[in-house]
């Protein structure tokens, strides 16, 4: 596992987010679901708490963009990149985006698995940079695995570990 | 300074796009030639991936940079 350049960490032990656009591809509610268990499967590792908020703005601001959508990174269609997140911090720090034009599922098949790039995304959120590890969530390539199987491995718990410390209850 | 395409059996597109994926992921905050050098960062890229750090462009490379991925750099210092 990776830190992101001077190791950012949120201070507070709670984190706001908020979702603020969706893709057509999946129901809204399943979008909403697929985040809350992406966020919690860091939570389960590390004393941190995530609270959705609807309104006004949240540490981590969530949506699904295309082309240029105003971050100085704009996406680049299909394939390629499919997301990116801002390492903690005020304004742009924490968020994360989505690319509009890829199909994003919530299981196997053709399409970009959401969970696994939400819980990929969420890990720069925390702080994490990339892992050189190709089973870990943060390794940067994203593959089609069974979103039923699909878990933070060893790599990542340790790095987010590192940052936040672990649950009194592990 | 240069990668050698002509030593790296990739098309004139591919060779672009690698130039440009080394550039966007793997960034360097030091004004200094050498850490820019697209050599430097292919090689660093090779490391990262646990590939043999050659410094040289291959199809293999090529492949892996036309994967879906995060738009995060690998290496930003």
């Amino acid at each position: 596992y990776s830190l992101m350049p001077d190791s950012p960490k949120w201070h507070s032990r709670e984190v706001t987010y908020r979702i603020m656009s969706y893709t057509s591809d999946l129901p809204q509610f399943k979008v909403d679901q697929i985040v809350a268990k992406a966020l919690r499967m860091w939570s389960k590792q590390i004393p941190l708490k995530f609270r959705r908020v609807r309104s006004g703005t949240a540490d981590i601001m969530i949506g699904f963009a295309k082309g240029d959508h105003g971050d100085s990174l704009p996406f680049d269609g299909p394939g390629n990149t499919l997301a990116h997140a801002f390492a903690p911090g005020p304004g742009l720090g924490g968020d994360a985006h989505f690319d509009k034009d890829e199909y994003w599922t919530d299981g196997d098949g053709p399409g970009v698995n959401f969970l696994h790039a939400a819980t990929h995304e969420f890990g720069h959120s925390l702080g994490l940079g990339h892992s050189s590890d190709p089973n870990a969530v943060m390794y940067p390539t994203y593959g089609n695995g069974n979103p039923e199987d699909f878990r933070l491995t060893e790599d990542d718990i340790e790095g987010i570990q590192e940052l936040y410390g672990k649950r009194d209850d592990l | 300074l240069p990668l050698s395409r002509e030593a790296a059996d990739v098309s004139a597109l591919q060779w672009e796009q690698a130039q440009d994926y080394l550039r966007k992921f793997y960034i360097h905050d030091s004004k200094a030639k050498e850490a820019n050098s697209l050599v430097v960062k292919l090689k660093e890229m090779q490391k990262f991936f646990g590939l043999p750090v050659t410094g040289k462009l291959s199809p293999q490379i090529v492949e892996l940079m036309q994967k879906p991925r995060c738009g995060v750099p690998d290496v930003a210092k």
